[in-house]
C-alpha cells in the first residue's frame, strides 16, 4: 500500500 | 506587545482547530501580526497561521518576540471567555508569562489570566511559493462531510482533480467510495460555489486522519481552498478576516 511520506521531503528547515 | 481582538472567539476557534494536532508551538510576534508554524509529532502535517496586524485593533508589537505556548493551557484560559468578549494580549520585551485580558461589552466584567511560557526549541519548515496545477474552492462544510464519509471505508483518499471536477476516492475492507464535485456556480447562494482553478490534471493520495483533523476549523470559514500539485504537500487553506489565514500542509502518501 501507498507509504506515508513526510514533510521534510519537500520543505527544508530554515 | 498589545494586540486587541474585537472577538476572543476568533482566537478560541484558531486554537481549537489546531490543538489536537500540534501541542508546544511558539507564537512569533511581529510588527506584520502573530504567526505560528508546526508540525505535528510525525511530521507529516504542518499547521500555519498567521494573524495579521490588521485583524487587531490596537495592534502594537516594538520587539520581536516568540510566545512559546502549550496549547491546551492556552485552551483552558480561553475556555474562560465569552464568544463575544474582548480580547487582548500582552507580553513584555522578554516575557515569562502572556497575559490575557477579556473584556464584556455588555457588563462592566472584566478577567484577567497569565500563562506561563515556555521555551520551545521549534524546527522551522520554508515553505516555496507554489503555482499548484490545481486550486479548488468549495464549501468548508461539504469537505468535511466528504471526509468523515470517506475515513469510515478508509484510511486514505485519493483526490483527482480534472477538468471533468474533482474526485474524491477511497478502498477499504468493506468496500469503495467516491464523491465527484464539478465546478458549480450558485448566484443565489454563492456560499455554496465550488470553482476549479486547473492547470494541468493532478491526482495524490493522503491519509484520511490527518484532513479529518483539519476540518475542525471548518467554523472559521464558510469556504475551504485545496492545492495539489503533483509531489508536494496538500495545502489546505481557511481564510480569515483582514488577509489573515490558518493553513495547513498534508505530505502525501506516495507509491502503490
Amino acid at each position: 500500500s501507498a507509504q506515508q511520506t513526510r514533510l521534510e521531503g519537500f520543505f527544508k528547515p530554515t | 506587545l498589545e494586540a486587541r481582538l474585537e472577538q476572543a472567539n476568533l482566537l478560541k476557534k484558531v486554537v481549537d482547530a489546531i490543538k489536537d494536532l500540534v501541542q508546544d508551538c511558539n507564537f512569533d510576534c511581529n510588527d506584520s501580526g502573530i504567526a505560528l508554524q508546526a508540525m505535528d509529532n510525525s511530521h507529516v502535517a504542518l499547521v500555519s497561521m498567521m494573524l495579521k496586524a490588521e485583524s487587531f485593533s490596537p495592534f502594537r508589537c516594538d520587539r520581536n518576540i516568540a510566545l512559546g505556548i502549550n496549547l491546551s493551557s492556552l485552551m483552558k484560559v480561553l475556555r474562560c471567555a465569552q464568544n463575544e468578549d474582548i480580547l487582548t494580549l500582552k507580553a513584555d520585551d522578554a516575557p515569562d508569562v502572556v497575559n490575557l485580558v477579556f473584556e464584556s461589552s455588555e457588563s462592566d466584567r472584566l478577567s484577567e489570566y497569565d500563562i506561563k511560557l515556555m521555551d520551545i526549541d521549534q524546527e522551522h519548515l520554508g515553505i516555496p511559493e507554489t503555482e499548484y496545477s490545481a486550486t479548488i474552492s468549495m464549501p468548508a462544510a461539504e469537505f468535511q462531510r466528504i471526509c468523515r464519509d470517506l475515513i469510515a471505508l478508509s484510511e486514505s483518499v485519493a483526490i483527482e482533480a480534472t477538468k471533468e471536477g474533482v474526485k474524491f476516492s477511497c478502498s477499504g475492507d468493506i468496500g469503495n467510495g467516491a464523491v465527484t464535485l464539478r465546478s458549480h456556480t450558485n448566484v443565489e447562494k454563492p456560499e455554496l460555489n465550488v470553482d476549479i482553478a486547473l492547470s494541468e490534471p493532478v491526482a495524490l493520495t493522503f491519509s484520511l486522519k490527518y484532513l479529518v483533523n483539519f476540518c475542525k476549523a471548518s467554523g472559521l470559514s464558510g469556504t475551504v481552498k485545496l492545492c495539489l500539485s503533483s509531489e508536494v504537500p496538500l495545502l489546505v487553506e481557511y481564510t480569515l478576516a483582514s488577509n489573515s489565514y490558518l493553513r495547513f500542509y498534508l505530505a502525501p502518501k506516495i507509491g502503490d
